[in-house]
């Protein structure tokens, strides 16, 4: 909240669009900033009424630079939008930079979540440190309700709930990277940078930069699930192949690759697999191994053909690795398998497991 | 030193968003960007950003201060 704990005295609040950007239709400015209305009214009491002259709570208008309320933008990028917190004359009033490219899809910058974002702020809410809240400063796409727990709670501390209980899935809490008991979803190597999946999140680890930096998947890929099983990176073909239970997706860089998604079986793996719990491409010999509950596939990327032979068990070609696989890397002769909160180095020169860390230890815990 | 111009236009960078964002007093010049003040409000970024809170412009902590975001300021009075 603002310091006072800023707020509306009453639960009917008026909102008037003095403008629109030319970049979206009207209908589409109308539309994003209702549902963005209605984000906040889905969870509290409060009913907001669209005004056409006169005076609103809520003015809502697109302007660049000084645009009159000695608070200026800055051109594209950098300051997207502010919002005044609730008041007289221009407290609640809303103000998007017109300097920036205003859309309705997941490319830069999707008014809905923008609109949100800032009424949240003209209705009282200040900003959250929780990365994956709409509250938080720092502007990044999601799909679905965007609002998360901790936005829940702070406007229902302000108006309380909604009456008619209308039922919201919140958006998921970021994971704490030194949670020690933290288990990843996937790994893979980016063009020299290693991704972490877990649940919505994934974190990105840069060797310069000391600290791994973490944003919402579908900020980042909007057409891959929320949820990755596996993932790896084919350095050769510069392409990134993701797993979702029966499909994979191929990503160059962020774009998808055409095509795809396509069922895994399409690799050569027999029906009945549902899921493959972790892959990793050995750059030595061109093969990708594949993880399936005890036992593992080798794939070979030259023939583009399952290997014979397989599968095979992992704890018998791994020993000292006698656990499932959560996720896979693999780096200069070492294999790094993730169970659960820990992580086995296994080298394949001694061809056994060398040392046994934290899961989190990547990440600079 | 003289700064690197590539460091200036870093400094000058996160001076402003410290201003902007965590009501650093503007106008600070060369020494005192290492001043208490300065390092204060660099700390409360990072922290409020659950980065390392070393007080240093370090690249995590820029790179944080280059991306789009909301204009409203991340603490304190808003008026």
């Amino acid at each position: 909240h603002f310091p006072q704990h800023l707020k509306w005295q009453n639960n009917q609040i008026t909102f008037r669009i003095l403008n629109y950007t030319p970049d979206l239709k009207k209908s589409d400015v109308d539309r994003a900033i209702r549902n963005a209305l209605n984000v906040w009214s889905d969870v509290t009491p409060l009913k907001f009424k669209k005004l056409y002259k006169d005076n609103a709570d809520i003015m809502i208008s697109f302007g660049s630079k000084e645009h009159g309320d000695y608070n200026p933008f800055d051109g594209p990028n950098g300051l997207l939008a502010h919002a005044y917190p609730p008041g007289q004359g221009i407290g609640g009033d809303t103000h998007f930079d017109e300097d920036e490219h205003w859309t309705k899809d997941s490319s830069t910058y999707n008014l809905f979540i923008v609109a949100a974002h800032e009424l949240g702020h003209a209705l009282g809410m200040s900003h959250s440190s929780d990365a994956g809240a709409l509250m938080y400063p720092v502007y990044s796409y999601t799909t679905g309700f965007p609002l998360s727990e901790d936005d829940i709670e702070g406007i229902q501390a302000l108006y309380g709930p909604n009456p008619n209980h209308k039922k919201v899935k919140p958006k998921p809490v970021a994971p704490n990277k030194c949670d020690p008991m933290l288990s990843f979803d996937a790994v893979t190597e980016l063009r020299g940078e290693t991704i972490i999946f877990k649940d919505s999140f994934y974190w990105r680890l840069h060797p310069q930069m000391p600290e791994p930096e973490q944003t919402l998947i579908k900020s980042t890929w909007p057409s891959i699930p929320s949820k990755v099983d596996a993932a790896y990176e084919n350095p050769e073909k510069d392409i990134v192949i993701i797993f979702s239970g029966i499909r994979m997706w191929a990503l160059n860089g962020y774009d998808l690759v055409d095509g795809y998604p396509k069922y895994i079986h399409k690799l050569g793996l027999p029906k009945t697999i549902k899921k493959i719990d972790a892959a990793v491409y050995i750059s030595d010999t061109s093969k990708t191994l594949l993880f399936i509950d005890e036992d593992y596939w080798s794939y070979d990327e030259m023939t583009g053909t399952m290997d014979s032979g397989y599968p095979r068990s992992i704890e018998s070609d791994f020993p000292g690795m006698n656990d499932e696989v959560d996720a896979a890397t693999y780096h200069y002769g070492y294999l790094y398998f993730f169970h659960e909160n820990m992580q086995y180095e296994y080298s394949y020169t001694s061809r056994k497991v060398i040392r046994i860390l934290r899961t989190n230890s990547i990440l600079n815990c | 030193l003289p700064l690197l111009s590539a460091d200036k236009d870093n400094w000058d960078l996160a001076e402003k968003y410290l201003h902007r964002f965590y009501d650093l007093p503007a106008g600070l010049q060369g020494r005192q960007r290492s001043s208490g003040a300065f390092q204060t409000k660099l700390k409360e970024m990072q922290k409020f950003f659950k980065l390392k809170v070393t007080g240093n412009l370090d690249d995590n902590t820029l790179e944080l201060m280059k991306q789009a975001r909301c204009g409203v300021p991340d603490i304190g009075e808003y008026n």
